[in-house]
């Protein structure tokens, strides 16, 4: 699975997650990518993309729990939302997510062993990275 | 912050065994894919062409599971899935089991563009690409030596094991999309 999360200089938020799902997958399986809300979301705070175990990633509902979090929760940051997701709902194993958030802030973790990844920013903050 | 942008390329159990050659040349295209989000950026590209140029390159890339170089299915295939969402405005578009496509991002794009729906799913998602002239390829086009050996290992595994295919005790182990 691929994934990008953009915040450009109009503030416009966007997420977009690419996959060919699970190898050996039966006839007809869909995974988390292609529903909105699960691998997949933006909204008006934040935009989200997961890869990883996808049945777990849609019972959570992943990229929605984020954004919720956030509106929701007084004060919440990025960092915290993501954290929620990844540690709290999601197991050990399950998942990486990406996101950004309407002030720039940029998150990339994973409760799996790894997860290639970058993240860059227009104040020069910028990381390339597989694992922990 | 004036833009800021982040990529993955798939999360799971990633051996830190690799030869550095390997590790090496993963790190290179990350590093590749990030670059041209970032001068797509600091030029004022707008964040939905940024994000379909960032996954078009990553697509394009045969080491990671989207397009090229994407997984095989129970039955020796190729079925694809693409979503991408605005959300300033809400707006989104996705496609999943499609054959045929290149680069699947672009249909899921063109779904939320030129279409009042939101998903194609199979079939209609193939129609609505044959509608919207999209780049599309044989199945030939996504293979590639290395997941064709971890699609035989999947089958071996499935056979030895004796396991159905919806078995829990099966997917524990590769339930991974």
């Amino acid at each position: 699975t691929v994934g990008c999360v953009v915040l450009d200089q109009e503030g416009m938020l966007v997420a977009g997650t690419s996959t060919g799902g699970m190898t050996n997958k039966m006839y007809g399986r869909v995974g988390d990518v292609p529903i909105i809300g699960s691998g997949t979301y933006a909204s008006d705070v934040v935009a989200v993309s997961m890869t990883g175990w996808g049945e777990k990633i849609m019972r959570a509902v992943s990229g929605h729990t984020v954004s919720s979090y956030m509106k929701f929760k007084e004060g919440a940051t990025l960092e915290e939302a993501g954290n929620y997701l990844l540690n709290d709902v999601l197991e050990p194993g399950d998942a990486g997510m990406i996101a950004v958030d309407k002030y720039g802030n940029m998150y990339m973790n994973m409760n799996t062993s790894g997860m290639f990844r970058a993240m860059s920013d227009s104040e020069g903050n910028r990381e390339v990275a597989i694992w922990e | 912050k004036d833009w800021a942008i982040v990529l993955h390329g798939g999360a799971g159990t990633i051996s830190k065994d690799l030869p550095d050659s390997v590790k090496q040349a993963y790190m290179n295209d990350l590093d590749e894919a990030i670059s041209i989000g970032e001068e797509a950026l600091a030029n004022g590209e707008s964040a939905i062409d940024v994000v379909q140029k960032v996954i078009n390159y990553l697509e394009d890339n045969p080491k990671f599971n989207a397009g090229k170089g994407a997984v095989f299915t129970h039955e020796g295939k190729h079925e694809l899935d693409a979503a991408i969402m605005v959300g300033n405005t809400r707006n989104a578009g996705a496609v999943t089991g499609v054959t045929s496509v290149k680069n699947p991002i672009n249909l899921a794009r063109m779904v939320m563009e030129n279409s009042k729906h939101v998903m194609f799913a199979g079939e209609g998602a193939e129609e609505f690409a044959i509608e919207m002239d999209v780049k599309r390829v044989n199945q030939d086009y996504f293979y590639t030596q290395r997941r064709y050996e971890a699609y035989k290992r999947a089958i071996a595994e499935d056979s030895e094991s004796g396991l159905l295919d919806s078995s829990e005790d099966y997917w524990e182990d590769d339930k991974y999309g």
